[in-house]
């Protein structure tokens, strides 16, 4: 499994919709100080609900619409980001008992999407052998893809309103958080480290160190 | 609680272990400051550079303190492993033989997961698979260009 | 008191918007919270990056925050002027474009004054007239190497 | 005005006696992480008593002395840095005048030392044109040069003394400075720029950084 696109539209210095297509293995995102490097990590973070505004270096949600929208627009302005994962290979995810777990949450909130996700998430297929894919009831699901999208809006007066969605469906974070584990993805799990992340845990104290055990724990 | 804390913490000081001895060709290890209760204190890093007397964090040089931090980083990593990891910029400190080593390592590791390193340095950009360049001419949107899909020499 | 900072301030502001203009090819200047009564409020470093919006310290990225800061010292300098300037790795946020404008700017004050600079960044070792070796062997003290006394090509 | 050479004995990761020759322009010091190269600066700070043993990354004083020394030793351990300084183009300092103001001071504490500094340093001549040498009453001081030195000794029972020299004649720090600021090195003037130091400006709240201007002024 691996991210196989980025897409920003409006998100802080990206204007307009902007593809990032990723690879799997050792990729660099190089280039001049103030380019929009560390902006393209905050689009992940936000996306897949891993940050507050702070940790994207914003003082508020809204300042991360692109100024040039919110300066130029009377109405209300979007900012919005999908990150589209590639599941082949996940097969090991445990398959059927899956479905069992999550439905008995899903009809608890009514939302349709969550049942929708899993039908893509658990039963994804070890990839078969070559040449036997006719027989597999899943076929159809050729692309293998889950996606995530998150929709920031923001009205003239300043107020917002942001939205999480998997593969189109709305969601809510915490069922987007129940997912992302299921998929290895924790809030806490010290995959995502910014910049001058090394230089904070240089200056905390002896304490603080030891919590971030506690919350592995 | 302090069954799962001791746990995970003996994970990961083993890990923390392997992977400091890769980085920095020395011995390190995690120190609690009060290994019966954990609770009741702090956890230090400690390290013991090829060569040189074991020292805290507080007493080594800028780029020794990066190297023991981001093995903390990478030991807590392997504690929890991820499909995906992204890095801003987290060889800034090192010079540039530690650079090339942290390449190195990070280039083994990406034959499991995915890792999406942001860098200015030379060695990083020469070992990494391919590069995506990001500019912003003056006034205008950010920029992604050179998205080399194929495996690539380095660009810079 | 007042008037003392007051003429501190303009001057430093001055330098300031010269340096800062050199070193990124941008406006900045310096701003007090209550310019009336600059004991009652703090400072502020503002920069117009050319081609974007006035901004704050807080929403730069980590290299411009790095060239605002190093402008504001070197603003602070210019002010009370010295023999020598000894800087330790300031170039560490910086892309390979920006170190090199810092380092033709240090080499341009070098005629007035003695600059001793600690760099691992490669622009700034071939700027420079001559390059000091630091090494430690496993164990060993700390030798000073390749003392090139004559003008040098990089060596790196 | 430059410095000429630092020497360094004992002092942190320098073991025996360093010589480090200097020359004016721009110098780059480079080598690989732990190499010592911050130490270097330190020891630049430690001689003129421009930071305090936090500014140089000690606990305490005795921390700054070559470990391998204080754990080999069984008598008290001495660690010392030498600056000397070029004063090759200092005519400028205003000659005569200086030398009745420091005698008002020199002779309060009955320091021989300072007026000692004194005559190097005030009636340094500017460079004569060439030939003519043979005149200036001041041709005796061929070498122009101005060192400051800083012993630290350390008993096994871990008490020290720290003294100040000026060519070679001991001075305290208070007069140390008062040269120094006539030299135009001033404590807080910004010209030693520590690893460290400018994500320190970034960091800090803007009262901080307006203070900072206050001590200018
Ligand atoms: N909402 C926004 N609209 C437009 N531009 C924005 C917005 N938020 C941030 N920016 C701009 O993005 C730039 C910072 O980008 P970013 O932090 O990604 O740089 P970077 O490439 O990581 O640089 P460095 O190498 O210095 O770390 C800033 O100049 C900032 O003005
Ligand atoms: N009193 C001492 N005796 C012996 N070694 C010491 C002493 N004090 C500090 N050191 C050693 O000096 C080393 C640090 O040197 P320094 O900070 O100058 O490195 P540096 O060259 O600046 O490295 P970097 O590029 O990482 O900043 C540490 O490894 C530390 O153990
Ligand atoms: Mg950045
Ligand atoms: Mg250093």
């Amino acid at each position: 499994m691996y991210i196989k696109r980025l897409e920003l539209s409006n998100f802080k210095s990206f204007g307009g919709t902007t593809p990032v297509p990723l690879l799997p293995g050792f990729t660099v995102i190089s280039g001049p100080n103030g380019s929009g490097k560390s902006n393209l990590i905050d689009a992940l973070l936000f996306c897949l609900g891993l940050a507050g505004s702070k940790g994207m270096r914003a003082e508020r949600l809204p300042d991360l619409v692109n100024h040039t929208q919110t300066s130029r627009s009377r109405s209300t302005v979007e900012a919005s980001v999908t990150v589209t994962f590639d599941l082949v290979g996940m097969g090991g995810m445990g398959g059927g008992q899956q479905l069992e777990t999550v439905n008995g949450n899903g009809n608890g909130n009514g939302k349709n999407a969550v049942s929708a996700v899993d039908t893509t998430l658990t039963v994804v297929p070890d990839p078969l052998p070559e040449g036997d894919t006719a027989s597999s009831p899943f076929s159809l699901h050729a692309s293998l893809e889950w996606s995530v999208t998150r929709k920031l809006r923001v009205t003239q007066q300043g107020t917002y309103t942001s939205n999480y969605y998997i593969n189109g469906q709305p969601c809510t974070l915490t069922e987007l958080h129940e997912e992302l584990n299921r998929l290895r993805v924790y809030p806490e799990g010290y995959n995502v480290v910014l910049q001058g992340d090394v230089t904070r845990i240089i200056s905390m104290n002896s304490r603080e160190r030891r919590e971030i055990i506690d919350e592995l724990a | 609680r302090q069954q799962a804390f001791k746990e995970a913490f003996d994970a990961v000081n083993i890990n923390f272990q392997a992977i400091f001895a890769e980085l920095s060709d020395g011995d390190g290890h995690l120190q609690l400051d009060d290994a019966n209760d954990p609770f009741n204190g702090g956890l230090n890093l400690v390290a013991h550079p090829k060569g040189k007397p074991v020292q805290r964090l507080a007493s080594m040089s800028g780029g020794e303190k990066s190297l023991t931090a981001l093995s903390f980083i990478f030991a807590l990593q392997r504690y929890r492993p991820s499909p995906f990891y992204a890095f801003d910029e987290v060889d800034m400190f090192l010079d540039g033989a530690n650079v090339e080593r942290l390449a190195r390592m990070i280039k083994q590791q990406a034959k499991q997961a995915q890792f999406i390193v942001v860098s200015l340095r030379r060695p990083m950009i020469e070992s990494s698979e391919r590069t995506i360049g990001v500019t912003q001419a003056r006034g205008a949107f950010t920029q992604v260009l050179g998205i080399d899909l194929l495996p690539q020499s380095a660009s810079v």
